[in-house]
């Protein structure tokens, strides 16, 4: 049948399903528009010439009439929309019950208008004339007390206005009195709200490698790495050996980000994910440059072989420069050096101190500035 | 750059023109070392391709790049990953340029702010491009004087769109002064103590400049993806393997 509404008995094919008229049968209504009905089963074809309820989903005028609810021109305007995409179906005669005429013209008197400013047309299968009078013999809908003005596509103002629920929290006020800006949180905008926090993010930026909530919450328990792993930014895990072995091991290469560090205590830097100092020894003023030019931080300013402090807290390790560090070009700092030993012969570390390089200069605009006698 | 004036040769030394085969110049970058440029993702929509692209340096004039000009290729061009064309946020490329430039009096890369250092609200900073209002695209690099105007009211100017925390608004309430079509990518800066100049924003949208204008111009906040373009040069120099 040309339906998928048909009865069983059309179900085997026989010529009676040729004959649409024979394929009557009621089905739950399902089109999320019209769920709100005073009645809950419906028939097709409809009044608008859908064949089937998908159809009716996808079609203009179940996206014309919720729009052109918000304008308030007619109050039943909804329902009336929904007795012709989804028409009541009587349980007992597997009829299609319809709109009344009255309900109809009052409709496309109060609203036909409005479509016209926007260079609409009324849609054409609805015409009236083709509904009963309601009184006469043929039985047909008028709204009920009770009937919804609005469908759950909308979003009821509290003056009574229905918006499109899209528009509930957007940021713009829609209803004639603003409520559907009120009590915002991130539920009613469907966003996940930050614990500890109202920040509201889309959930797909939960565990994403990019922290959006304070403290990071986002971001929090997203992998479950074995004690010999760590956790990449992307939440990969990968073996500790290989953090900060300047090679990328991480898909989003953060297992090589933030190895390098500077601050008033000198230079350190991670190794198998743990913070190491660099032993003075064979360092050489090449690294020095590559350590600030690698941190983004222009040029070294000041070198300094600190003697450490052997009363400073904390467990001694140290880093040696690499025998090969020169040949390993275009590798960052921390895959030019390498663990030896706890000791550092010298017992001195290296301390350095970066400035911008002149960056930020405009030496042409002072070439054009030197005095001119008048 | 609209109510602008013509810059004087060498007044932007980071200024660079963002160019694509016969279009010629599209966008505005801003040198910030001498491998890498910064521009805004926007440009790069339906031209993603590195070998499409020329960035241009040292201009003055467009129709006449002149000896100072120095002219590269793009070897790569890295957008945001959350860059979101819709609503124009995370508008922000990391541009790998083929080869350094030499740095001379007119071409010299800007400074990146410090993480978290912001310009002053209310404060006056620069805008320059070789933008127009949809006429004739003028050929002497523009410059513009705007004030920088705080996130919440720059909000109350666009009741239709979200400004974000990667955004800057800078301008004026006439619009008066403000970047338009062809200056997007290009720089607003700021100038700090001891003379030095640092980028705080790059053109990205704002209100029709074509016809009367109204509300300041959008930037994406350049403090805000610092951290992400210092990784970006590490990673695609010191982690290319």
């Amino acid at each position: 049948c040309s339906s998928a509404s048909c009865q069983s008995s059309c179900g085997g094919g026989g010529s009676t399903c040729n004959l649409r008229n024979n394929c009557t049968a009621c089905e739950p209504i399902s089109l999320e528009l019209c769920m709100n009905l005073p009645y809950n089963l419906t028939s097709y074809p409809n009044y608008l010439g859908h064949q089937s309820q998908r159809e009716s989903a996808v079609s203009w005028e179940s996206s014309l009439f919720p729009a052109l609810v918000q304008t308030g021109c007619y109050q039943f305007l909804m329902f009336y929309a929904c007795t012709l995409l989804v028409p009541k179906c009587d349980p007992l005669t597997l009829q299609r019950v319809p709109p009344c005429r009255s309900l109809c013209r009052t409709a496309k008197e109060k609203c036909e208008s409005v479509l016209g400013i926007v260079g609409l047309q009324w849609p054409e299968d609805s015409d009236c004339v083709q509904f009963p009078e309601d009184g006469g013999d043929a039985s047909c809908l008028l709204p009920e007390d009770g009937v919804d003005e609005c469908s759950p596509s909308h979003f009821k103002c509290r003056s009574g206005r229905c918006v499109l629920a899209t528009k509930r929290c957007d940021g713009h006020p829609d209803c004639d009195d603003r409520s559907d800006e009120d009590h915002c949180g991130c539920s009613e905008r469907a966003l996940w709200e930050c614990p500890g926090s109202s920040v509201c993010i889309q959930t797909s930026m939960i565990c994403d490698g990019f922290p959006d909530c304070p403290l990071l919450v986002d971001e929090a328990n997203c992998s479950v790495c074995r004690d010999n792993e760590v956790s990449c930014n992307n939440h990969q895990c990968v073996h500790r050996t290989l953090w900060c072995d300047g090679r990328k091991h991480c898909s989003d290469s953060s297992d090589e980000w933030n190895c390098v560090s500077l601050d008033s205590s000198g230079l350190t830097v991670l190794r198998t994910a743990s913070e190491y100092q660099v032993c003075a020894d064979e360092w050489n003023p090449e690294l020095s440059a590559l350590t600030c030019q690698q941190l983004g931080l222009g040029v070294p300013s000041y070198v300094a072989m600190v003697t450490d402090d052997p009363r400073s807290p904390g467990r001694r390790r140290w880093l040696h420069v690499h025998p090969e560090w020169s040949q390993r070009n275009g590798t960052a700092l921390q895959g030019r050096l390498e663990k030896r030993s706890h000791a550092c012969h010298s017992r001195k570390k290296v301390s350095l101190f970066c400035s911008r390089d002149d960056c930020g200069l405009r030496p042409a605009v002072g070439v054009h500035r030197h005095r001119k006698k008048r | 750059i609209l109510g602008g004036r013509v810059s004087r040769r060498g007044a932007w030394p980071w200024q660079c023109s963002l160019q694509s085969g016969q279009s010629g110049h599209v966008c505005g970058c801003v040198l910030i070392a001498r491998r890498w440029a910064l521009t805004v993702a926007h440009c790069f929509e339906g031209r993603e391709r590195a070998d499409l692209w020329t960035v241009v340096l040292g201009l003055s004039n467009l129709d006449h790049p002149g000896v100072h000009s120095q002219r590269r290729g793009v070897r790569s061009i890295i957008v945001h990953p959350r860059y979101n064309r819709a609503v124009v946020d995370y508008d922000i490329s990391v541009v790998q340029l083929d080869a350094e430039v030499e740095e001379t009096l007119y071409v010299r890369p800007v400074c990146l702010p410090r993480p978290s250092q912001l310009p002053t609200p209310d404060s006056y900073c620069y805008i320059t491009g070789w933008g127009h209002m949809g006429n004739r695209m003028p050929f002497k690099l523009q410059e513009g004087a705007v004030r920088i105007i705080s996130l919440s009211q720059c909000q109350s100017y666009f009741d239709m769109k979200t400004i974000t925390p990667r955004m800057l608004c800078a301008g004026y309430d006439a619009g008066t002064v403000d970047s338009c079509m062809g200056d997007s990518g290009g720089p607003l800066v700021c100038e700090g103590p001891g003379g030095f100049w640092t980028l705080f924003g790059l053109t990205s949208w704002g209100s029709v400049c074509f016809s009367k204008v109204l509300g300041p111009g959008v930037y994406s906040n350049v403090t805000h993806f610092t951290p992400w373009i210092q990784q970006q040069i590490y990673l695609n120099t010191y982690l290319v393997h």
